[in-house]
């Protein structure tokens, strides 16, 4: 066995150096880590898991990048190698957002983003980098279904005073203000992603469009007491079948508060918050724009 | 104006070394707060809802008066469920306050929070017996208790400071301290402990930078006041006080029934108690009557305002 | 720019306008009255 992982390992470096990332993680993966033969250190089995999933990785392989990260997550806990432990809270955050569970990829993309050291190993962790893995929170979390949780996220986000500093924070505060987001906007955001991100679903709409799509929907409730799916199409900018079926699975699935009158093809928006709180709010938006004038 | 935020450390040790209230039972009779602590302390309260939270303040000595510099909230919940729930809490306020001197903050802690939401600022058999430990152990140690609930519906904070005297003090006879409704499930309590502490006078004072910053914050703070409703925010609180005022008519009226059968035989002084209590129940349901009142008039100003303008 | 704030100001009066609104108002209205009633 020792004869094997030798050869395996000169076999993998090599591969690695010609940039062949499937084929250096498939030369590693066949290393017995588990082999009773060896007695092999919890160590060496963490990082060439990691190791692994950073090849399959490099290939957006996220499947095969995932089934090594996971392996990872049991010996991560009782290792105290800071470089292993950052690693693998990188890496695992990327699977996250490669398989678009954007919700979680966000809290570790955030919790990557808040590290303190600048130096971990002989890892330098510069500003950059810390710039790169809080817009990557940002980002999961705008893609990320519409919800509480996501909500959270992005007061989070909105409260980080870093994130003024980001060039897609206009976007951000558009959703966290629950502002309607114009095409041209969208297009622009649309540009910073990554292939996965622009993936195109089932229903022949990317990730992107979904969520923005939804947001929109979301922000117009706010707006108005009730539209017609004509205008709301255009708001939207798809036709009104669309958006009358995006509108119905939204209600349906309690996340907008509303009744759609087929027979006039009308979609009605309700609020839950009391009159008596409204009429408040009202007042507030009243007295402060006398305060601005 | 910010004199006071200045730290003495000699003049402080000097007083501890001193420790003139070990003497005199009624030593201390005012307490100062900050602008700083009593916000923190006040949205802290408010965090917890009807669930009582506690926390810790820091400051120092002046002559008779605890000057609170900071307050800052502990890891412990229910405080009135729980003798001395500090202790759960030891670790992290040692932890505390030893960062704390580390980051120059040199103020010790002079006394201990928390809430009783809804039912007004006195101190419970558990808290007295709390505080008779944090003054053998900690003095000078006070005790600070704030009404998140009433705070909100009376517009004001809800709050008060005590001291407790030493086991088997016989106090002289206290001047009423301001009247306030004591719920009913709470009176036994309230009545048994009343004697074993007193209150002390709160002011409050602000830095010249807190005055710049409120200022600041005025523009928000007028209008909350024209877009707030007390009506709104306290009606589970209002509700509880009107069947706990039933639950104490009730009560009393057992009693009269119950005593109109000896009436004649009745002491005067037993009808002049009646009557107290009576007295108490009505001053109580004016108390509620006029809040909201008050509530109404600000919802018809409100309504007159800014919705009798006719397009 | 003012004057036309101040249009746009005066144009969002009265605040509310709604039935339901007016119905909330007097319900809470009446309410409280009941309860000063009462206390009375």
């Amino acid at each position: 066995e020792e004869q094997v992982l030798v050869i395996r390992e000169k076999l993998a470096e090599l591969y690695e150096s010609e940039e062949q990332w499937s084929k250096a993680a498939q030369m590693l993966s066949g290393i017995d880590l588990d082999s009773g033969i060896r007695m092999v250190d919890e160590k060496y089995r963490l990082t060439k898991c990691i190791q692994v999933a950073r090849l399959y990785l490099e290939d957006d392989d996220a499947v095969n990048a995932e089934a090594f990260i996971n392996k990872a997550s049991f010996l991560v806990t009782n290792s105290s190698h800071e470089v292993l432990i950052w690693q693998y809270k990188v890496y695992y955050a990327r699977i996250l957002d490669l398989k678009r569970k954007f919700q979680e990829a966000a809290l570790r993309y955030y919790e990557i983003s808040q590290i303190e050291k600048r130096q971990i190993g002989d890892e330098e962790i510069d500003e950059a980098g810390l710039e790169q893995a809080l817009t990557a929170a940002v980002t999961c979390t705008i893609l990320a279904a519409a919800g509480p949780q996501r909500s959270r996220v992005l007061a989070t986000l909105y409260k980080d005073e870093r994130c003024s500093k980001l060039k897609i924070y206009p976007i951000l505060q558009k959703v966290y203000l629950e502002r309607i987001l114009r095409k041209p906007e969208i297009d622009a955001f649309s540009e910073e992603l990554k292939a996965h991100q622009k993936a195109l679903l089932p229903d022949n709409f990317t990730v992107l469009d979904r969520a923005m799509i939804e947001h929109n929907l979301l922000s117009a409730s706010k707006l108005y007491t009730n539209i017609s799916f004509e205008e709301l199409g255009a708001l939207l900018g798809i036709d009104p079948q669309k958006a009358e079926k995006i509108a119905a699975r939204m209600i349906c699935e309690d996340r907008m508060m509303g009744s759609i009158d087929q027979v006039e093809s009308i979609i009605h928006f309700e609020d839950d918050t009391e009159e008596l709180q409204q009429w408040d709010q009202q007042i507030v938006g009243l007295c402060q724009a006398l305060n601005d004038i | 104006t910010d004199a006071i935020y200045f730290y003495d450390e000699a003049g402080q040790a000097q007083v501890q070394q001193e420790k003139p209230w070990a003497n005199d039972p009624h030593f201390f009779h005012k307490v100062r707060i900050s602008a700083l602590a009593l916000l923190k302390m006040v949205a802290h309260a408010r965090s917890g809802g009807t669930i009582e939270i506690m926390g810790v303040m820091q400051g120092k000595i002046d002559g008779d008066t605890f000057i609170v510099m900071d307050a800052y909230a502990l890891p412990v919940e229910g405080t009135e469920t729980r003798v001395n729930a500090q202790a759960d809490a030891y670790e992290y306020m040692v932890d505390y306050s030893q960062t704390n001197k580390q980051t120059g903050r040199l103020e010790n802690l002079v006394g201990w929070y928390h809430s009783h939401p809804g039912y007004g600022c006195w101190l419970s058999g558990i808290d007295v017996s709390t505080q008779m430990l944090n003054q053998q152990y900690q003095d000078p140690f006070f005790a600070l208790v704030i009404d998140p609930t009433r705070t909100v519906s009376a517009g004001k904070v809800d709050i008060g400071a005590f001291r407790t005297y030493r086991q088997g003090y016989k106090p002289p006879d206290e001047p009423l301290s301001e009247y306030q409704t004591i719920p009913l499930n709470k009176i036994e309590d309230f009545g048994v402990h009343c004697k074993q502490y007193y209150s002390l006078d709160i002011t409050y004072f602000k830095s010249s930078l807190d005055c710049h910053l409120l200022d600041l914050l005025w523009n928000k703070y007028w209008v909350n006041t024209l877009s707030s409703n007390p009506l709104l925010g306290s009606r589970d609180y209002v509700s509880g006080q009107i069947s706990d005022l039933a639950e104490k008519l009730e009560q009393a009226e057992n009693q009269m029934a119950h005593l109109r059968l000896g009436s004649f035989l009745m002491p005067s002084h037993r009808k002049k108690d009646e009557e107290s209590q009576l007295t108490k129940i009505t001053r109580d349901s004016s108390k509620i009557a006029v809040e909201q009142v008050h509530g109404l008039m600000s919802q018809v100003i409100k309504d007159s305002l800014f919705n009798s303008v006719c397009p | 720019s003012l004057l036309r704030q101040v249009s746009s100001l005066l144009r969002r009066l009265p605040v509310i306008d709604s039935e339901k609104f007016r119905d909330d108002f007097l319900m809470e209205f009446n309410d409280t009255l009941l309860i000063t009633y009462l206390a009375m």
